[in-house]
């Protein structure tokens, strides 16, 4: 299963519709300090179901939507959405058969998220269980965000313990 | 249950040793259990640059930090791969010659592993296969911008 | 005694807008007392990147976070210059462009203030008046060794 | 007053006797990591008197003497000491009149410092003295460790007011 796109709209500093396609194995994502990187970060995190302001660098959860600059209004709403490619069928045993899975998520500014899949409604919790035991799930190893490289090591015994449950 | 997650650290603990020895060309690692039951227990991490006598995480260097953490991250990858893995400026820290090494070691899992990564360090844009640019033309509004690596590099390099 | 501090502050705040804009080429910044008693108040940042409308330092990005922070710095030691200056991989954070821009600053500084920095970075090596090189040879114990820039930089883009 | 000089012997990763002349105001430190750059500002935070093994990456105080490699034993006694320029008499009035200023601080196994001011015996409290007011004392932000650059604009705002104390 590979990432293909990544989908932002009034996320951050990302106002408008964004679509970054990955390619390759190795893709790096390059820019001047401020430009909105990490915030991309911030987005596949906040999709696969992140519930922390504080680890989204926000106060509140409704930080991840775009409030505004010097020339535009804040907006009402923010949505993510990944696609991934499923051909391999490596994805939950209901979605095998989709040669394409998609996940979304919207928030509106009364704090609302609705979570999607595959353009249909569902819980926040039929995407983490979709994710669940692919070292994706909540202690997830596989993203690293900025400046806490070293942090992992530093980690109290018991937590370093989640990340070998998750990938066991 | 208790002998998956035993099995599952003994095998953490194999690929961990050798990708520490990798990354610091020499040196041992090791992961150990803290505590007696399995199903509880913590784990400490021992990392011994070569070289040197000590073992103990604190008395590591920035950069010895940062790499024996993209060690583990990536031993647990060589267990249970993720879909993707996304890292952001985890080459901050590190010399150039540790920078190369690590990009040799990325370079070797993009083959069944898929990244992600950000930084501002030449080397490892190099790495790179596609490179996508950010861009704030617009003060506070981000916009994606197509960039090749000599652009990339030239960009840099001009400032 | 409550009007020194107060006039400290007022003096520290001028001159943190000033190196803050210097830093980012514009934007806003200002340190704001909380609290009623002068004496007992904490001190409150807040940090505008050109552009942008938010103004408050957890939003900000690593590199935005680390300008501000050299600036506060800065602005400290342009009211009461301590007699040196430590900076241990500040500009590990910092795109090419900023780093340029903090290497002016210190320069500029540079001729009341002594600083003593430790960098990766080939541009903020070329900044330096003198370089002490450190190395471990023999390995797990450290020595000085001479270097001039040209083999420091030849280092750098050798490995 | 002006830095001149730092003598290490023993101390952390610094075994045999070294001394770093500081010949301008821009000297950069440089190499590979894991060299002993950081010990180096470890070295001057110790001896102006900090007293917290953590702040010094350490388990405990005597962390900081050399505990051996692979080709050498451990030693049992770290010192440093710090020759300052005071040409220009900047530094306590007890000492004006004296062009160069010393401070010293040597520790043993035991876990026992002992200060030296001009190469004779003081207490802690009066290399502390000396600092006050410099921008040098304990809450100085006139050293900035590795990796903390941001978080010196994290901490609370009480936190943030010492360093202006120190800076009145
Ligand atoms: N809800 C929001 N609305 C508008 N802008 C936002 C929002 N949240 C964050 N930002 C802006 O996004 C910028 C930070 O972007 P980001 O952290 O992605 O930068 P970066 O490219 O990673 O930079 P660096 O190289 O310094 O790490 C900040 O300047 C911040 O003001
Ligand atoms: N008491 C001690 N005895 C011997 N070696 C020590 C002692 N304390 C620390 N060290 C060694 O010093 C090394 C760390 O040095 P330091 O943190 O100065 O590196 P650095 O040059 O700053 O590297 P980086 O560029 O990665 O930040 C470690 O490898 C550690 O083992
Ligand atoms: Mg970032
Ligand atoms: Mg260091």
């Amino acid at each position: 299963m590979r990432l293909k796109k990544i989908k932002l709209a009034g996320f951050k500093s990302f106002v408008d519709p964004t679509v970054v396609l990955l390619e390759s194995n190795l893709t790096a994502v390059v820019g001047p300090n401020g430009c909105g990187k990490s915030n991309i970060v911030d987005a596949v995190r906040w999709v696969i179901g992140e519930s922390s302001a504080k680890q989204l660098r926000g106060a509140s959860l409704t930080d991840v939507i775009f409030n505004g600059s010097t020339h535009r209004k804040p907006v009402g709403k923010a949505s993510i959405e990944l696609v991934f490619d499923n051909t391999q069928g490596k994805l939950g045993a209901a979605y095998a058969n989709y040669n394409e899975i998609s996940i979304k998520r919207e928030i509106s500014r009364d704090g609302q998220s609705q979570f999607y899949l595959n353009g249909v409604k569902c819980r926040k919790r039929d995407i983490t269980d979709l994710f669940l035991g692919t070292g994706l799930g909540p202690s997830s190893y596989a993203i690293i965000e900025q400046g806490v490289v070293s942090q992992l090591i530093e980690s109290k015994p018991e937590e370093l313990r989640s990340h070998f449950e998750e990938a066991a | 249950s208790r002998a998956r997650l035993k099995e599952t650290f003994e095998q953490a603990n194999e690929h961990f040793k050798v990708l520490f020895s990798k990354m610091f060309n020499g040196g041992n690692a090791s992961l150990e259990f803290v505590g007696d039951e399995v199903l509880s227990a913590g784990v400490l991490i021992r990392a011994q640059p070569p070289g040197k006598r000590n073992a103990l995480l604190h008395m590591l260097s920035g950069g010895e930090k940062a790499l024996t953490a993209i060690a583990l991250v990536f031993a647990l990858f060589q267990l249970n791969p993720a879909p993707f893995c996304i890292l952001d400026e985890v080459d901050a820290p590190l010399d150039d010659a540790n920078v190369g090494r690590f990009c040799r070691l990325v370079e070797a899992m993009s083959s069944s592993v898929q990244f992600l990564f950000i930084s501002h360090n030449k080397v490892t844009m190099e790495m790179a296969k596609q490179l996508v640019g950010v861009t704030m033309h617009e003060p506070g509004t981000s916009r994606l911008v197509s960039v090749d690596i000599e652009q990339a590099i030239a960009a840099i390099e001009e400032k």
